[in-house]
């Protein structure tokens, strides 16, 4: 007995279900169905965990990480540490189909997708930026630097290794439902 | 950060996933995302699963693929998620996270580490529109 078709993502993103659904009835394609929803959730940047203008990094930039994989063939396109361009699961759909790689990352990602068509530009956002400049405003907190000196807890950098004192907790007390994979 | 699984009117099966990942990591960090078998993953003659969390921890346990490997030995989506939940618990007791799963015939399931409860939405011709649906961690 079968209950498809369906959709289901992590998070109550429910715009990006209902794109994905809507596809899903129009074209029974599940690949498009994913990757249209989360290209939903791209462009909205939901909850500001996904998309641009979110999750700055230390030098307060946003990158992007996407992964898709199609079922039938068993085939899958990723990139990760994407810059300057907004559409990654599209880029990483591009992966699949148009190289025989699975994965590919950082400015050579944006290389690629840029051959591929798509556009190149910021991925700050107000948002980013004033979430950035609070960072740095709050001595670097939280961090995620661990044996270093100046002190990361207390201390932007730069920063020098030191010798490791103890077992370290690497649990990321930093990782929450505003920042999370 | 998102992951999805659609499934169409034949049970052919895809997974996707798309985040900015964690707020103020060292660049050049990438979670567990874009990592097939950790972020999601699907074996079309089996089911499928995508995770989100602390991405850190999650690559180290490919919880995905070991959803997909337990619904494959019998497991539901929700015991499958479960179990791969816990094996990550046992040596990250303080980690959040959570996985949903889907099976070959359309069941769903969820469960999730670290947090009250968890939240995911799902579509099907049985629901009038979009449904959230909610469970209690572990």
């Amino acid at each position: 007995q079968s209950n498809y078709p369906l959709v289901i993502n992590t998070w109550p993103f429910v715009k990006a279900t209902e794109k994905a659904w809507q596809v899903l009835e129009k074209t029974d394609d599940p690949l498009t169905s994913v990757e249209q929803g989360c290209s939903v959730c791209e462009e909205l940047r939901c909850d500001g965990t996904v998309g641009w203008g979110g999750s700055p990094d230390e030098n307060g930039e946003t990158t992007l990480d996407a992964m898709i994989m199609d079922g039938p063939s068993h085939d899958a396109g990723a990139v990760a540490g994407l810059k300057r361009i907004k559409s990654a699961i599209s880029v990483a759909r591009a992966v699949m189909e148009h190289t025989k790689h699975t994965f590919l990352v950082g400015d050579a990602a944006t290389q690629f997708a840029v051959e591929m068509g798509f556009k190149e530009q910021s991925l700050s956002h107000i948002d980013s930026v004033d979430r950035y400049l609070k960072w740095l405003n709050n001595s670097c907190q939280p961090n995620f630097r661990l044996w270093v000196s100046p002190d990361p807890s207390l201390n932007c950098g730069p920063y020098q290794p030191v010798q490791p004192a103890t077992n370290s907790d690497k649990t990321n007390a930093n990782i929450n439902q505003q920042s999370h994979d | 950060t998102i992951g999805m699984i659609a499934i169409n009117s034949d049970g052919d099966m895809a997974v996707g996933t798309s985040t900015n990942g964690a707020a103020h990591k060292i660049a050049g960090r990438v979670g567990d995302s874009p990592l097939i078998g950790s972020g999601a993953y699907v074996d079309n003659e089996v089911g499928a699963a995508c995770g989100t969390g602390d991405g850190d921890v999650l690559m180290k346990f490919l919880p995905s693929y070991q959803t997909v490997e337990s619904m494959r030995g019998g497991k539901s989506p929700s015991e499958a998620s479960e179990d791969a939940l816990r094996r990550i618990v046992n040596k990250y007791p303080k980690f959040m996270g959570a996985i949903v799963a889907v099976s070959k015939n359309g069941d769903y399931g969820a469960a999730c580490h670290g947090l009250d409860e968890f939240k995911f939405s799902y579509g099907s011709r049985k629901t009038n529109g979009i449904n959230v649906e909610s469970v209690k961690c572990i």
